[in-house]
C-alpha cells in the first residue's frame, strides 16, 4: 500500500524578492 | 542592540519543490526559466517585474551574511538587502545565482551560479492601482 502524501505547492512569487524602494513621504 | 538571527531558510528553494505559475502550471524550482516569471507577472493583476542590477556585494555584519546593493527598476533606486550567502536570486537569462553557489547547492541541491556585480536579477513590485 502506498499512503497518499500531500505535496507542498508554492506560488511563483514566493521565490522572487520584493525590492521596492521606500517611497518618500 | 543584540544581533537579530539570520532570516530562516525558505523551503521552496530545495530541488524538486513544486512551484505554481500564475496560469496554474506546475514546475519544479530547478526547471524555472526567465519566461516563467515574466509570463506569470503579465497575468498577475497586482505584481510587476522589475530589473534589479547588482551594484555591490559586501560581507554582512555576521558570518554567512552578505549585504547586496541593487539598482531597482527604471529609476535605478538604490536598495540594500541583507541575506544569507546561500540565498538564491534569479538572474535574467541565467537562472539561480547566489553569493555562495557551493553552499546553495549543498543546502538545497539547487544548481546555482555565482552572483556577481552587474547581474540583473528578477524582482517584484506591486503595480500601482489606478
Amino acid at each position: 500500500n502506498v499512503e497518499p502524501r500531500s505535496v507542498a505547492v508554492f506560488p511563483w512569487h514566493s521565490l522572487v524578492p520584493f525590492l521596492a524602494p521606500s517611497q518618500p513621504d | 542592540s543584540p544581533a537579530a538571527p539570520p532570516p530562516a531558510l525558505p523551503p521552496y528553494f530545495t530541488k524538486g519543490s513544486i512551484i505554481q505559475l500564475a496560469d496554474g502550471e506546475l514546475k519544479k524550482v530547478e526547471e524555472l526559466r526567465t519566461e516563467d516569471f515574466i509570463q506569470s507577472a503579465e497575468i498577475s493583476s497586482d505584481l510587476k517585474i522589475d530589473s534589479s542590477t547588482v551594484e555591490r556585494i559586501e560581507d554582512g555584519p555576521r558570518p554567512g551574511i552578505a549585504l547586496i546593493q541593487f539598482a531597482v527598476g527604471e529609476h535605478r533606486a538604490q536598495v540594500s538587502v541583507e541575506v544569507r550567502v546561500e540565498y538564491p536570486f534569479f538572474v535574467f537569462g541565467q537562472g539561480w545565482s547566489s553569493c555562495c553557489p557551493d553552499r546553495t547547492s549543498q543546502l538545497f541541491d539547487l544548481p546555482c551560479s555565482k552572483l556577481s556585480v552587474g547581474d540583473v536579477c528578477i524582482s517584484l513590485t506591486l503595480r500601482e492601482l489606478k
